[in-house]
């Protein structure tokens, strides 16, 4: 079910973003006991996808779920084995040179915004400051207004 | 310890 909606949710023929996919894969997240360890594999696999709309819908996907799929989510991601996953998009060594300029300023910004929002992640604030001492990211993005404010506190796991 | 291995084990991608 995680990959169904999943697929739904970053079907690359749809332009616009499919948000009651979104939130059903939100749901089998949190429903699905192996959903906070399996998923951000699942996305991070479609980040790398090849097809630019694929791959910017899948970073929504992950952005909203970071904000509302609970702790265990939020854990799997800050750690370096799944941030190395976005770092590869972003590098040339692995898959930069083909990656399109929207899906790094994309992935670019949501790591920033993730430095920003969660100062206690230290592997998101060390893999960020990694890649602007590879020259990677050159300058830290200027966040848009709406995303300066931390997004709403997850979700207690009892709910 | 299974926590702490999986630590030791997580690390940046060789640059």
């Amino acid at each position: 079910a995680l990959e169904l909606w999943l697929n739904k949710a970053t079907d690359p023929s749809v332009s616009e973003q499919d948000w009651a996919a979104i939130q059903n894969f939100c749901e089998q997240v949190n429903t699905d006991p192996n959903g906070p360890t399996h998923a951000p594999w699942l996305l991070a696999h479609k980040i790398q996808s090849p097809q630019e709309r694929e791959a910017l819908h899948a970073l929504t996907v992950l952005e909203t779920c970071v904000n509302h799929c609970g702790e265990k989510f939020h854990g799997e991601v800050a750690k370096f084995r799944f941030l190395n996953e976005l770092i590869k998009v972003l590098s040339p060594k692995y898959l930069g040179s083909w990656t399109t300029d929207k899906v790094k300023g994309r992935v670019i910004e949501m790591l920033f915004s993730w430095t920003v929002w969660f100062p206690e992640d230290i592997k998101i604030r060390d893999a960020y400051q990694m890649l602007k001492k590879q020259g990677i990211v050159k300058q830290d993005p200027k966040l848009p207004a709406d995303r300066i404010l931390p997004p709403p506190s997850p979700r207690p796991r009892s709910s | 310890l299974g926590e702490e291995s999986e630590e030791r084990d997580d690390h940046l991608l060789p640059m």
